[in-house]
């Protein structure tokens, strides 16, 4: 592989991008998914993530122009040069473009849209030309490749994490749900009397704390992968109380007996573990059974046997008038709550195999689920 | 029979070649006007350094192997250089 001179990459891990016109030659869905498909291949092997903006200036601008378009690099006509892109940086650097002259396609006929976006988004976050052949990073167009069974080499995973690194949960050992009989202590995802000690948002994704392990569910695996919670953080302990993720400071605490730890994303955070007591609980609270954090209203809520406090995260402190029993302000959720999750605009409350799904704006449970109907099972 | 004052035609390949290395390779202005002694010694290296990149046995002539592979379809940005 190799990077642009000066190697130049981008110094932050999310970045935008807009596509800007579209090409007659495919419906603009389709365009639309074959640059997120993309931009996957990519996100799978790094810490970076993506978002794609409506209008407006993104990092990367993505566009189909035909012959002489704006930069010193005029498009040839039907066939040759089919788009190029340039490496990371402010402006037209970071954008991509597509000749309209090729005829686009999303199958193996034609040039694909999906393995030349894949290739030019890979120039956009700073790799150069590679001369292996198998890599993606390769300058001629592989009309063999299989773009539903497409594969980074290894040299391009090579390439691109000499800039950035590895993805923030790679190296750990997934270990296959399906494919061995799990050892025996690993919990079984489907078993009906499942349940969690903990639950918490990541940056988008959801991990289930359970024991030593947690399951994982990301935006591009429906699949939920099971890991050890030391993989990802090795100084922290299992058999979890609570977790939840302060959006705002895009950290995840999570909480053991009178302690908590915060992390950031496989970072844990120096100065931790530090004592609950610190969040203004009494000395009387042992532990916490639950926590969430209302994106909102950046408030949140700490479950302790029958009663919660609520705190404030901008300025990190209790609030008053607490503790409260639960019931009285979620009718319904019974006490010793195992986790809390927010999502799609309700609270998630779990008591061991089940959960109650509670609308906070009518202030009734709506619906209950297993516990572990979030695994796919 | 050679057409007297004729404009010898450069086979299009040569043309294309020359632009093919100017583009992807950095090949030099002043080595353009060499380009058509092809075996001066600069444009052979070129032509090898492409050869190289592209996994392709090094010459340093525009065999048809070579050619096949630059009439390919590929990305605009160059494999060398700044």
């Amino acid at each position: 592989f190799s990077t642009f001179p000066g190697s130049p990459k981008w110094r932050k891990t999310h970045l935008t991008y807009r596509v800007e016109n579209y090409t007659p030659d495919l419906p603009r869905e389709r365009v639309d998914s074959a640059i997120e498909k993309a931009l996957k291949v990519w996100e799978a092997v790094t810490p970076l993530t993506f978002s794609r903006l409506p209008e407006g200036e993104a990092d990367i601008m993505i566009s189909f122009a035909a012959g002489e378009h704006g930069d010193f690099y005029p498009f040839d006509g039907l066939g040759q040069s089919l788009a190029h892109a340039y490496p990371p940086g402010p402006g037209f650097y970071g954008d991509v473009h597509f000749d309209e002259d090729e005829k686009w396609t999303l199958g193996s006929s034609g040039t694909n849209l999906f393995l030349v976006a894949a290739h030019e988004l890979g120039h956009t976050l700073g790799l150069f030309h590679s001369d292996k052949k198998e890599a993606l990073m390769y300058p001629v167009y592989n009309f063999s490749r299989n773009p539903t069974q497409f594969q980074l080499s290894q040299d391009d995973i090579d390439g691109i994490q000499s800039l950035y690194g590895p993805h923030p949960y790679s190296g750990v050992s997934v270990v296959p749900t399906t494919s061995v009989s799990p050892r025996p202590e690993i919990p079984t995802k489907c078993d009906p009397s499942l349940s969690f000690d903990a639950v918490s948002t990541l940056r988008g994704e959801l991990l289930f704390f359970k024991d030593r392990y947690l399951w994982r569910l990301s935006r591009w695996n429906p699949e939920p992968e099971v890991h050890l919670i030391s993989a990802f953080w090795p100084s922290l302990p299992s058999h979890l109380d609570a977790a939840y993720e302060a959006n705002s400071k895009d950290s995840v605490f999570i909480f053991k007996g009178t302690q908590f730890w915060a992390v950031q994303g496989s970072e844990v955070q120096a100065g931790y573990p530090k004592s609950i007591y610190t969040l203004g609980f009494p000395p009387a609270v042992r532990k916490i059974d639950a926590a969430v954090s209302d994106k909102d209203t950046k408030k949140t809520y700490f479950f302790v046997d029958d009663q919660y406090w609520r705190f404030d995260e901008k300025r990190w402190l209790m609030d008053k008038g607490f503790p409260r029993l639960i019931k009285d302000d979620f009718p319904g959720i019974e006490p010793q709550v195992d986790a809390v999750l927010q999502a799609f605009g309700f609270f998630y409350f779990f008591h061991g195999s089940s959960q109650s799904e509670f609308d906070p704006n009518a202030r009734m449970v709506t619906h209950t689920l297993k516990s572990n109907s979030w695994l796919l099972c | 029979y050679p057409l007297q004052g004729a404009v010898r035609q450069d086979p299009p390949s040569m043309d294309f070649a020359q632009h093919y290395l100017e583009k992807y390779y950095n090949l030099e202005k002043n080595e353009k006007q060499m380009f058509r002694r092809k075996e001066s010694s600069p444009v052979v290296k070129k032509i090898q350094e492409m050869q190289k990149f592209l996994g392709l046995e090094m010459t340093g002539k525009l065999d048809s192997n070579t050619m096949d592979v630059m009439l390919k379809p590929r990305c605009g940005v160059p494999d060398v250089g700044g």
